[in-house]
C-alpha cells in the first residue's frame, strides 16, 4: 500500500 | 479602497468553483501591484491552492492600501451564483473593511445588483515556496488531463504519473484491474492548445490521490491547457493560466509504505 506525504513535510511555514 | 471590476462575472464564478471544494475557508491578499492572491492549504494538508489574479485579470483595478479580506468560499459561491455568466463583477471594500461588496451589473439591461458578503477573520498558515527545480514538465490540454483523472478515479484510488523522453503513461491499478494511457509529444500546428509538449532532465515515477486530482481538474474550465511540473520524490505542480495570472495547486505525493 501507498502511504499519503504531507505538505508539511516539504514546505515551511511563513 | 479596493475595486475590482471584471469584465465577466464567470471568470471569479470558476475560479472560486475550482477552489472551493478543497478549501473552505481563505484569505484574499489584495495589492495594487499584484492584485489578488490566494494561498490556501487542504484540511489534509495534502493539497495547496496558490491563485493569481494580476491587475490585468481585472477591466479596471485599484487598491490604495494592501488589504486582506478573509472569505467564506461556500457563501461567497451563493452570492457568485445569484449574477449571471455575462455580466460586470465588482468587488469593492472599503479600508478596514467588515464586509465585501459585489455588484453585479447586465450589460444590456439597466440591471443592477449588489450583494453584501460578511468577511471573517481567518487565522491560517502560510508556507514558504521556492522555485523548485523540475525533472519534468508537461504541457497538455486540460480536457485530456481532466478525462483521465475522472475516468481513473472509478478505478483506483491512486494514479501513477510516469515520464520519460518519449512520453507520458497515466497508470492506475485497482480491484477491478488496471489501465494506462500514453501520450507522446506532439505539435498541432493548427490547434496549438492541442499539443502535447515534455520536456525532461530525468525520468519520473509518482503516484497522486485520485482524489485530490478530481479537484485539481476542476480548474480545465479556466484553461484549454496544464501545465504539469514533477520533481522526484516531492509535491507535483498543476497549473492553469488566467487571462493574466495563474491557478496552481501543488499536490504531495504517496510513498511505498
Amino acid at each position: 500500500a501507498r502511504k499519503q506525504s504531507n505538505l508539511m513535510s516539504f514546505f515551511k511555514k511563513k | 479602497m479596493l475595486e475590482g471590476k471584471f469584465d465577466q462575472a464567470s471568470l471569479l464564478k470558476k475560479i472560486i468553483d475550482s477552489i472551493r471544494d478543497s478549501v473552505k475557508l481563505c484569505n484574499f491578499n489584495c495589492s495594487q501591484n499584484d492584485g489578488i492572491t490566494v494561498q490556501a492549504i487542504d484540511d489534509s494538508r495534502v493539497l495547496l491552492i496558490a491563485l493569481k489574479m494580476d491587475p490585468g485579470c481585472f477591466q479596471e483595478f485599484r487598491c490604495d492600501r494592501d488589504m486582506v479580506l478573509g472569505l467564506d468560499l461556500e457563501s461567497l459561491g451563493k452570492i457568485l451564483k445569484q449574477g449571471n455568466n455575462e455580466d460586470y463583477l465588482t468587488l469593492i471594500a472599503e479600508d478596514n473593511p467588515d464586509s465585501l461588496l459585489i455588484v453585479f451589473e447586465d450589460k444590456k439591461k439597466d440591471r443592477i445588483s449588489e450583494f453584501s458578503l460578511k468577511l471573517m477573520d481567518i487565522d491560517s498558515d502560510v508556507l514558504t515556496i521556492d522555485d523548485m527545480d523540475n525533472d519534468c514538465s508537461i504541457t497538455m490540454p486540460s480536457a485530456d488531463f481532466s478525462k483521465i483523472a475522472r475516468d481513473f478515479k472509478t478505478m483506483s484510488e491512486s494514479l501513477q504519473i510516469i515520464v520519460t523522453k518519449e512520453s507520458v503513461k497515466f497508470k492506475a491499478e485497482g480491484q477491478i484491474g488496471s489501465g494506462s494511457v500514453i501520450f507522446k509529444p506532439h505539435t498541432d500546428l493548427d490547434n496549438p492548445d492541442e499539443s502535447i509538449k515534455i520536456d525532461m532532465n530525468q525520468p519520473v515515477n509518482l503516484t497522486f490521490g485520485a482524489k485530490y486530482l478530481n479537484d485539481i481538474v476542476k480548474a480545465s474550465t479556466l484553461s484549454s491547457t496544464i501545465t504539469i511540473k514533477l520533481t522526484d520524490k516531492a509535491p507535483a505542480l498543476f497549473e492553469f493560466k488566467l487571462p493574466s495570472g495563474y491557478l496552481r495547486y501543488y499536490l504531495a505525493p504517496k510513498f511505498e509504505d
